[in-house]
């Protein structure tokens, strides 16, 4: 995915933008009916990112809601004519939690992943303190053996842009918010 | 230290 275009994000719009960085390189590179169409003077990666905006129902202020990113998703992609592409969520607030292997799917052409970060404190062995935080949203380039190439859409007067980082899978960890410490399966740990 | 939360994964049907 390693050509995939960098739209910057405004605001709290982090997951459209990150989701219309990597729909625009599936639109380039097989399936072009998911590109708006071209209008002369207009910006068709601004409009894909407009779209994804309504369908996830993103609020530049609020940012967007993890129940609706998913839904958001699929719909927008039946709206284009894929009524068969798969969109599925793992990780904190769902069902199942996963182990780096599942990244390796991101080699695959039809196969794209955005990763769901939060910003957290290592207190000690296996425990962590939540910060607070609206959460991000950065989309995969390539993944290897713990090793991520990612494109963070962030603000362009921020550090918008291409980052390599190694990640540690640590099971069973503990982590403390506001509403307390509770048990977590699996973290990824970032130098 | 930053730490992903989750992810998710956009399959597009296969490329004929």
């Amino acid at each position: 995915k390693y050509t995939m275009p960098d739209l910057d994000q405004e605001e709290n719009t982090c997951f459209p933008a990150a989701a219309s960085n990597i729909i625009y390189w599936f639109g380039e590179n097989g399936y072009p009916n998911l590109l708006p169409a071209l209008v002369t003077g207009e910006n068709r990666h601004r409009r894909l990112f407009t779209k994804l905006l309504v369908h996830c129902n993103v609020s530049y202020r609020l940012g967007t809601k993890f129940e609706v990113m998913t839904t958001g998703l699929k719909n927008f992609f039946k709206e284009q004519g894929y009524n068969d592409v798969k969109v599925s969520y793992r990780g904190f607030g769902g069902a199942v939690f996963t182990g780096p292997e599942w990244f390796e799917k991101n080699g695959q052409d039809n196969v794209g992943f955005i990763l769901c970060i939060d910003y957290v404190k290592k207190t000690g062995e296996r425990e962590y303190s939540a910060a607070e935080s609206l959460g991000h949203c950065i989309s995969l380039l390539t993944y290897s053996d713990n090793v991520a190439v990612i494109l963070d859409p962030a603000h362009t007067a921020d550090e918008r842009g291409r980052y390599t980082f190694r990640f540690q899978p640590v099971r069973n960890v503990r982590l403390t918010d506001s509403n307390g410490t509770y048990p977590l399966p699996l973290v990824y740990e970032l130098p | 230290a930053a730490i992903l939360t989750g992810a998710i994964c956009i399959e597009m049907p296969p490329l004929a």
